[in-house]
């Protein structure tokens, strides 16, 4: 892992005398490898180290009796700066049925976080209202009902025969109706380069007016992190990020690098298949993934 | 990048970022560079262009793994899906058997995820749109006994080729990828050869993560073949040049789209092109 690798650069020192500019470089070599094996962005990365440099060549590296500790400490408080220092909750104030819309790429977990979030909220008390707006995904539906059904969550019922527009328009008066409070749509894994569908979410969100469009991101994403999380918040912007399949042992810089292109928080993460593995996000154990 | 430049260390750092952010391992760039530099040498490479096409043949040599094509007999030839939640794999069958169909073969389709709302709905859906017919038990059925059955009815119809979908699976779920060994051993002790293919589909867009999947799925159960799933998008799927690289196995497919059509046989010179574009 990086304390043991920079504990390996910082040896070599011993009897050295003082830490020069090169100890320092070496340490941020390891620093860097480390971050773009996690899967963090190549320029998110570069941004990082030079973060990382400035404070690396202060009196608290230098003059430290633990260099390679001193160092971990400084990735691992500047990652926790960068990734969201402490649980951003659901905005969920104001006039009811409030509208939480989930939006990404195909398959990256949207239709399983929606019912994972339908019954987090249930347990909360509010009473949520399930929206299956994919009408595009061979049984994407079925799928949402199946789920809500296990969630004993509400879910409103469609044959795929309509406009996702028409469906969430529709459900948010039949929410009302109901006096359920909180209406959660889900939609259509679609690319970020695909302008007629990226207009259709812009059209969507014209109709439903969500509090929250959360983008549901796959922890395994690699590179291309950046680019996805920047068009969809571009097109449409988002509130709020879902990071999902994360109990696996990718080591998830895709948080570092959505972070970094949005400023958007991170309010939940996917812990696995069953509806009840949804967590908040907290920051200092996905640092600690991202530095191995 | 590459026109009438010098080679000078900011071209190469250009070229790390490039195929870095295509995500090619890091140690795999190094070995990459390695090699080039062999080559800068041994031919005395002085300008931007004769760089590139030197470097993208040496990742060419390493995608481009020599292996006869997938053969799709004799009949009932079992081809088992497998990969990580969420990548294609219920897709790609429905592509694959699309292509099987118009070259005239007789497909059968196994619906042995059992777990996940709505997957065995989601295939019958497929078998419809392509007029294949569906193995399937219930929800929550023993995924081995689904995959028993639809080899049985393969056996029984005369079908030729049988493709069987599991659920998707993360690598590091022990219980999970014991249920898949099972899978195959109950297909195994039905037909000695099979599964002839076991593919494995991975997502372009994950990054060095579809390293360990196609390592431990290749341990679980010795992979065939790999297919590259949405390619469409931006994301390069340059992991494959590590796992092709590392475990030799041929990628045999790349998808790159949501309808049945978009599927394409993997060609080594166009995927390389695509890293650089
Ligand atoms: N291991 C794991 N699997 C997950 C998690 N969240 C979702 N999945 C699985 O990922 C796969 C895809 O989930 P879906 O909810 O269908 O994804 P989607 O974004 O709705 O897909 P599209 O609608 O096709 O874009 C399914 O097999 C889910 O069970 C998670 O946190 N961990
Ligand atoms: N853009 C694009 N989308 C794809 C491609 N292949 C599959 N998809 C989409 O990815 C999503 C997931 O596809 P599935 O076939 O359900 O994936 P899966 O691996 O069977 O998922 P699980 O069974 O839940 O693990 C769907 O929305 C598909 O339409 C592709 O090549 N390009
Ligand atoms: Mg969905
Ligand atoms: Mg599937």
């Amino acid at each position: 892992n990086l304390q043991k690798r920079l504990d390996a650069v910082f040896k070599r020192l011993k009897g050295y005398g003082r830490l020069t500019e090169e100890n320092i470089q070496d340490a941020l070599r390891e620093v860097r490898l480390a971050l773009l094996e996690a899967d963090v962005n190549y320029k998110v990365v570069k941004d990082f180290i030079k973060r990382i440099k400035e404070r690396a060549v202060g009196s608290e590296v230098m003059e430290s009796l633990t260099p390679g500790q001193q160092v971990v400490k400084i990735v691992h408080d500047e990652l926790i700066e960068l990734l969201g220092r402490s649980a951003s909750p659901l905005s969920l104030a104001g006039r009811t049925p409030v509208v939480i819309m989930l939006i990404g790429l195909q398959g990256s977990g949207k239709t399983t976080t929606s019912a994972k979030i339908a019954r987090f909220l249930k347990k909360k008390g509010r009473r949520p209202y399930l929206v299956p707006a994919d009408v595009a995904r061979p049984a994407a539906i079925k799928q949402l009902m199946a789920l809500s059904g296990q969630a004993g969550v509400d879910c409103y019922e469609t044959e795929a025969k309509e406009p996702p527009q028409e469906i969430a328009r529709k459900a948010i008066m039949q929410a009302s109706l109901k006096g359920l409070d909180t209406v959660i749509i889900d939609t259509a894994g679609r690319l970020h380069i695909d302008e007629a569908l990226m207009g259709e979410l812009r059209a969507m969100k014209e109709t439903a007016s969500p509090q929250e469009i959360l983008f549901v991101a796959d922890a395994m994403t690699g590179q291309d992190a950046v680019n996805i999380a920047r068009s969809f918040d571009e097109a449409v912007g988002i509130t709020g990020i879902v990071l999902t399949k994360i109990e696996g042992d990718a080591r998830g810089g895709a948080a570092l690098s959505i972070r970094a292109v949005t400023q958007k928080p991170i309010k939940f993460i996917g812990v696995g298949e069953k509806l009840n593995d949804l967590e908040v996000f907290y920051p200092d154990r996905l640092a600690n993934r991202i530095l191995g | 990048i590459f026109r009438k430049r010098k080679i000078d260390d900011e071209l190469l750092e250009e070229l790390e970022e490039l195929l870095v952010t295509g995500d090619i391992s890091v140690s795999c760039v190094t070995e990459i560079f390695e090699r080039l530099k062999k080559e800068i040498k041994r031919n005395a490479i002085s300008d931007g262009d004769a760089l590139k096409e030197a470097l993208k043949s040496i990742i060419l040599e390493m995608v481009d793994i020599d292996a006869p094509p997938i053969p799709w007999a004799p009949s009932p030839y079992i081809c088992l899906m497998a990969g990580v939640n969420g990548v294609g794999k219920t897709t790609t069958i429905a592509k694959l058997a699309n292509i099987l169909k118009s070259q005239g073969k007789n497909p059968l389709f196994v619906a042995s995820d059992t777990f996940r709302a709505a997957a065995i709905d989601q295939l019958l859906v497929w078998g419809k749109r392509l007029n294949i017919p569906v193995i399937h038990h219930q929800q929550g059925a023993d995924p081995s006994a689904v995959a028993y059955d639809g080899i049985e009815a393969a056996i029984k119809r005369g079908v030729d080729v049988v493709f069987v979908d599991t659920a998707g699976r993360l690598h590091t779920k022990v219980n999970l990828m014991e249920e898949l060994k099972k899978i195959r051993r109950v297909i195994k002790k039905h037909i000695e050869d099979a599964p002839h293919e076991t593919l494995l589909v991975l997502d372009a867009t994950n990054g060095q993560n579809a390293l360990n999947q196609a390592r431990q799925f290749n341990e679980a159960t010795p992979i065939s073949g790999i297919i590259l799933t949405k390619l469409d998008g931006t994301a390069k799927g340059g992991i494959v040049v590590t796992i092709a690289n590392e475990l030799k196995i041929p990628i045999r497919y790349i998808g790159i789209g949501e309808k049945m059509d978009d599927l394409e046989p993997f060609s080594p010179k166009l995927f390389v092109d695509a890293l650089f574009s």
